[in-house]
């Protein structure tokens, strides 16, 4: 998966991070292999703790960058794409020497292998004295991957080791840098919901504070549009965070939001979820004691199953399904379909310019409380619906139109996967 | 395996801890920025090199203030090129043992703009 380097220079190799006019500057497969050396685990922290700090270090980078990382204890040795050793002087075979206690801490080799001092005091993330083990591993694997050391401040590449701050995490530049090697996170989504939640401030009066959420298969993030970036340590499991629903592959999200309702519910095959906010758990039954889940069909009639995705229109009072190539306007006070449904998604939201169009088979239809609009996701893109303020703005836009696709990880950053074996980290 | 075992099995204990010689003169000095990229590597001293009585070949001068001047730029410290105290205090810093050998990279665009003032880093 790699050109073969270039021979080493003849003073020995150096653990060279330009790359080399031709040469690969990165790994082309998108799962690494790493294992922590046997014979070179740390004497200072017990080897499990190691390999948990190491392992949250890896996973650090796989949350930025469309790679991820799995542990192999069992592949032959030569088969593991990254291994990690400590040792002390002359140490693991490796041609540069560590000098002992202070200075040099660990050095890591392009696409290659990494080694601590294990003369250096390496201590796990909850201490504040020594240097942290996460720390320099999260910048040593960055070495790894094809970045150099740079002195901005708040960067992890900076040469240097700076005492623990209470929280470390990779910055906006440090996610570009490594994105220009490897691109951006990409890939489609079950669901995309904005979480409404009533709360009262320090003077007692209610506010609406909303949470953005992204679903796919088994797990999800909660996306901080103010910090253009996903909550550290996301994503996590549904089945941790989400109580009641199904574990994997939700079809659709609908908050039904009038004066008299506030009703959540998560769809999935020919069932339906309600979801208490209060209790943050699903509803095991209805008013009338009927048990959840339910049926779409009972619940909705005139709606089919299974749908690819659903939004509630507050201000016409309608949840839209979309089923392939149609949708379906739900009149939530009749409880009924509109009479001229269904009908074409593309009759309904055309396209600004006709070919340009999800036309059937949308992942996700979001309506966010961030950018006050209605996006359709369908694999990587998105098409933005057409709001009145743009028709104030443009009057020739058609009501309900969409605007040309453009990239969800150009307005939705980093929203990536992580190997499944780390998801309970 | 192992060619020798004491009585004592003190070659069992961990060795003790190494210190790394500190950086503290200009020869350290340049050892130390050829190490990390920012000076040319020193020349040889010659075919008696391999002697333990060959003499050590310090720096050139105006060479060494040069990668000295560059090393202190980039630390934030005056830019003397001289082997201060502060200067000698950063080499001497625990750091990465990989060659700092790019120039700086140009700062990624900044995030689109928020609209709203940002909150402290919240923890993980």
């Amino acid at each position: 998966f790699l050109r073969p380097p270039p021979p080493p220079p003849p003073g020995g190799p150096q653990p060279e991070v330009a790359a080399p006019r031709g040469g690969t500057r990165a790994f082309a497969k998108r799962t690494l292999s790493w294992r922590l050396l046997g014979e070179g685990a740390s004497g200072q922290l017990a080897v499990d703790e190691q390999r948990h700090i190491l392992r949250l270090a890896f996973r650090m980078w796989s949350e930025v960058m469309p790679l991820d990382f799995r542990e192999d204890l069992a592949a032959p040795g030569a088969a593991v794409d990254i291994k990690l050793g400590f040792g002390r002087g002359r140490h693991l075979g490796c041609p540069r020497v560590f000098d002992g206690s202070g200075q040099e801490f660990a050095h890591a080799w392009r696409l290659g292998d990494i080694h601590f001092d294990d003369d250096e005091h390496f201590t796990p993330p909850t201490s504040d004295t020594g240097i942290s083990l996460l720390k320099v591993a999260v910048h040593e694997i960055g070495h790894v991957l094809g970045l150099p050391h740079t002195y901005r401040t708040g960067s992890i590449m900076q040469p240097n080791y700076i005492p623990q701050e209470p929280v470390f995490e990779l910055d906006w530049s440090d996610r570009k840098a490594v994105q220009k090697l490897y691109g951006s996170c990409e890939g489609s989504f079950d669901t995309a919901f904005d979480w409404i939640r009533k709360e009262r401030n320090q003077h007692g009066a209610v506010m609406m504070r909303f949470s953005t959420y992204f679903f796919r298969n088994s797990w999800y993030w909660l996306y901080e549009n103010r910090n253009n970036r996903t909550r550290y340590g996301d994503p996590i499991q549904i089945l941790r965070g989400w109580h009641g629903i199904p574990t994997q592959n939700i079809d659709a999200f609908v908050h039904l939001w009038t004066w008299r309702r506030d009703e959540r519910y998560f769809f999935k095959g020919n069932q339906y979820w309600r979801y208490d906010s209060d209790k943050d758990q699903a509803y095991t039954e209805d008013e009338q004691g009927r048990s959840y889940p339910k049926l779409i069909s009972e619940g909705f009639p005139g709606i089919p199953s299974p749908l690819d995705t659903a939004f509630y229109d507050r201000r016409k009072q309608l949840i839209y399904f979309f089923k392939e190539s149609l949708v379906f306007a739900f009149d939530v006070n009749r409880n009924q379909v509109l009479d001229s449904y269904p009908m074409k998604i593309t009759e309904v939201f055309p396209g600004i310019e006709p070919e340009n169009h999800p036309f059937r088979n949308i992942d996700s239809a979001y309506y966010s409380y961030a950018h006050n609009a209605i996006f359709f996701f369908k694999g990587n893109a998105y098409w933005k619906v057409v709001s009145d303020r743009d028709r104030q703005q443009h009057s020739w836009l058609p009501s309900n139109g969409l605007f040309p696709k453009q990239s969800i990880s150009e307005r939705w950053f980093d929203i990536c996967d992580v190997h499944t074996s780390t998801l309970n980290m | 395996e192992p060619l020798f075992h004491s009585r004592d099995r003190s070659d069992l204990e961990p060795a003790p801890l190494r210190r790394a010689q500190p950086i503290a003169d200009p020869v350290a000095a340049q050892r130390f920025l050829s190490k990390y990229g920012w000076a040319a590597a020193p020349p040889g001293p010659g075919p008696r090199a391999a002697s333990p009585h060959a003499p050590r070949v310090g720096p050139r001068a105006p060479a060494l203030a040069e990668a000295v001047r560059r090393f202190q730029k980039v630390n934030a410290l005056p830019a003397s090129g001289r082997l201060d105290a502060a200067t000698l205090a950063a080499m001497n810093r625990p750091r990465c043992g990989v060659p700092d050998t790019r120039p700086l990279p140009p700062p990624a665009p900044g995030p689109p703009p928020s609209r709203l003032p940002r909150p402290a880093r919240p923890k993980r």
